[in-house]
């Protein structure tokens, strides 16, 4: 059928025959929309004289206009263990990722490689992953304060002025250190980064990161030179979704020990012993 | 101390909000990244002495743990210049390690810096044309399972890049503390015992005695 799935005991995700992921199923059987794709927006270019005229730069984010697809299709690759489980995608030749569930985990684990992005048409792209579940949050999102306590976002809201955004995307970005989240009351989404990134919930449901950025203008802020990077990078993110239905540990408790978890990794060392048997080493 | 202030300097430098975010210039970034990877190195030299200092008071509590372990060593292998170095390696990031993909043995320390038990996966990079052998201090073998590396992340370092990550739980490490495991590959068909799962069993390290907590609660 081309449909696959991966998972454990806790939960599975399933990919449509296009090869996006499109479902998650919880170990209590309910299925659930949940997809992901990558898109990028295209930076604004401008002579940075007046404000509107402002490029998108080193510490300006700003789209000249909606998002741009990567892929319409993706291919896939699907290895199946005893210990864990993954899918390839490779969405086109500059932006490939893994989809990975361990035996023993109850997130889901996203290690993308973006880059180098393509500017050959002289146009400087923002790459972002969005994941989009139908979680009715109601414009409400929350982000981190620097892995400390969580902070309630409105989309299109400031609390404090009447807001009128002339930039609906870049104007509902918010920093995230360690952790974004949506829920409705019934359920709750959150993906944690593995480092400091922009990030929004622009539609109900969605949640995108920030992942990669090659701009050809200065924004005129400073660095007085065009975020021109021409490296890949290579990161991780975790999701985590399930019900807020009283269980323990609660969903905001599981982010919470994950989080120590990634942000202070145990550390490997490497010893060669080639010349000796192990009773001996040891 | 020295290589510790050196690291720590290097660390306030990082705190500009242009490393933090990533706004600064190209160049500037990289040296940041000689920076860090020189502190690092330095650093790491100090770690070693640290984990030489823990294990020899693993291997005896009674005796100074100073030498203890360099002399315990030399006298089970008769070999007086054992050097008992412990690596990192920096391109993990990118599945490549000399070490764990030229070796036929090596040994893989795991450290928790978190102050609560915790297990991990451990993904390590070797070499896709031999197969391996995982067990864990007390000589348990290890489930494992070997998996590729998708051809965009070899193409980062064609060089040195494996082709094949192997993957095994390493349970109950415990806080602020550290566990090993040996790691010995063979041709392929070699292995005397096929790659089955086998019961998980609950491994204390060596130092706790019977009065201390003998199973942390899991997360």
């Amino acid at each position: 059928s081309n449909i696959v799935s991966i998972g454990n005991k806790y939960f599975s995700v399933g990919f449509d025959s296009k090869g996006f992921l499109n479902s998650i199923s919880l170990e209590d059987g309910s299925e659930h929309k949940l997809s992901q794709n990558f898109f990028y927006y295209e930076g604004a270019i401008g002579d940075n004289r007046v404000f509107k005229n402002r490029s998108s730069g080193a510490y300006i984010f700003r789209p000249n206009s909606t998002e741009r697809f990567v892929a319409d299709h993706v291919n896939v690759k699907v290895i199946k263990g005893p210990i864990v489980e993954e899918v390839h995608q490779t969405f086109n030749n500059w932006i490939s990722q893994v989809i990975r569930i361990y035996r023993d985990y109850n997130y889901v684990e996203f290690e993308w490689l973006v880059g180098p992005i393509p500017v050959d048409d002289k146009i400087g792209k923002e790459v972002v992953t969005r994941f989009v579940s139908d979680i009715q949050n109601s414009n409400v999102f929350y982000t981190d304060s620097n892995g400390r306590e969580m902070i309630k976002r409105v989309r299109n809201h400031r609390d404090t002025w009447n807001l009128q955004l002339q930039e609906e995307i870049a104007g509902n970005y918010y920093p995230v250190t360690a952790n974004i989240a949506i829920e409705d009351g019934q359920k709750r989404l959150s993906i944690m980064n593995d480092r400091s990134q922009g990030g929004s919930s622009l539609q109900d449901g969605a949640i995108e990161l920030m992942v990669h950025r090659r701009l050809l203008h200065d924004d005129a802020f400073g660095v007085d030179e065009a975020l021109n990077f021409t490296h890949p990078i290579r990161g991780k993110h975790y999701l985590l979704f399930g019900k807020l239905d009283g269980n323990v540990p609660s969903m905001e408790a599981r982010e919470r020990f994950l989080q120590a978890e990634k942000l202070l990794p145990p550390w490997l060392f490497f010893s060669d012993v080639s010349s000796y048997d192990y009773e001996d080493w040891r | 101390r020295v290589h510790l202030d050196y690291f720590s300097e290097v660390m306030g430098v990082l705190q500009h909000h242009d490393a933090i975010t990533g706004t600064s210039k190209e160049h500037v970034t990289q040296d940041y990244t000689v920076q860090i990877y020189a502190a690092f190195k330095a650093c790491s030299y100090s770690a070693k002495i640290i984990l030489n200092q823990l294990t020899a008071r693993q291997t005896n509590k009674d005796k100074p743990p100073e030498s203890e372990a360099a002399r315990y060593l030399d006298q089970a292998t008769g070999q007086p210049n054992f050097t008992f170095e412990f690596d990192t390696c920096l391109l993990l990031n990118v599945s490549s390690c000399e070490i764990s993909e030229t070796r036929d043995k090596f040994m893989v320390t795991v450290y928790n810096a978190l102050a609560h038990s915790v297990f991990s996966y451990v993904r390590v990079p070797v070499d896709g044309k031999y197969d391996y052998e995982v067990t864990d201090y007390r000589s348990v073998p290890i489930p494992h399972q070997m998996i590729s590396v998708p051809p965009q992340v070899t193409a980062l370092d064609p060089a040195k890049s494996a082709g094949y990550e192997l993957v095994f739980l390493a349970t109950e490490l415990p806080p602020i503390g550290y566990k090993s495991f040996f790691i010995v590959r063979k041709p392929v068909k070699a292995l005397n015992t096929p790659r089955v799962l086998v019961p998980e069993v609950v491994l204390l390290p060596n130092s706790m005695s019977s009065d201390e907590p003998q199973k942390p609660p899991r997360n």
